[in-house]
């Protein structure tokens, strides 16, 4: 574990507990998309098979039960909460995210280190997650202005992935036959995704307004 | 080879 994977983690974690924090708390799921919630429940539930074979350590069975939990009630809240439920703009949220699942299963069945049912799951993992925020990006854009947790979410889970890149930097050069190039170019591809976000976002959040 | 090492990263 690294200073880095730690912030990462952390970003995480905490735009994780934002969108709880919002949906929970106002009863609103105003400008948040369902279809990247569905896929993120998918990228948790791939990613995380391995979480009672394999133990690694108290942390991080800790925090993939924490992921698997919050992503799964997120889409509960999201689809039958009665109040929460109404605010979903399901009119705007059309993306066609099963369009996504099945290239990234193709892919991995193609590009894996493995080929094992675990690995080419973990592999499809990281290209859909790679790729998952793309609906909320959308619906983003036709909803035009969003409110701050909104934007503090995207922000966080956007800035996650790049830690995570400055930590594989950081492994890459302290530990030997550290390489793993299908995480490194899905990660990358995914925090480039989040460019145009970055930028609208220094300029308006930090000037104290909301997204637009 | 390098994917035998535990997948410790969430």
């Amino acid at each position: 574990m690294n200073i880095f994977r730690l912030a990462g983690d952390m970003t995480h974690l905490a735009s994780v507990l934002v969108l709880l924090l919002k949906i929970h708390t106002i009863k609103s799921c105003a400008g948040v998309s369902l279809r990247t919630q569905e896929l993120y429940a998918i990228v948790f539930a791939t990613r995380y098979l391995d979480i009672f074979t394999s133990f690694v350590s108290v942390y991080n069975t800790f925090m993939k039960l924490v992921f698997l939990g919050s992503s799964f009630s997120i889409v509960w809240y999201m689809r039958y909460h009665k109040a929460v439920h109404r605010t979903y703009d399901r009119e705007q949220d059309t993306f066609r995210h099963w369009f996504l699942v099945l290239p990234c299963l193709v892919l991995a069945l193609l590009i894996h280190e493995k080929f094992t049912f675990l690995e080419v799951l973990w592999t499809f993992s990281l290209y859909l997650e790679a790729v998952a925020i793309l609906p909320q990006l959308v619906l983003l854009q036709r909803t035009r202005n969003i409110d701050n947790l909104t934007g503090q979410y995207i922000f966080l889970l956007g800035g996650y992935r790049g830690l995570y890149i400055l930590n594989w930097i950081y492994r890459y050069f302290t530990e030997p036959h550290f390489v793993h190039w299908i995480t490194w170019i899905a990660g990358l591809v995914q925090t480039l995704l989040y460019a145009d976000f970055f930028y609208y976002y220094f300029l308006r959040f930090i000037g104290g307004r909301g997204v637009e | 080879r390098p994917s035998m090492i535990k997948k410790d990263e969430l």
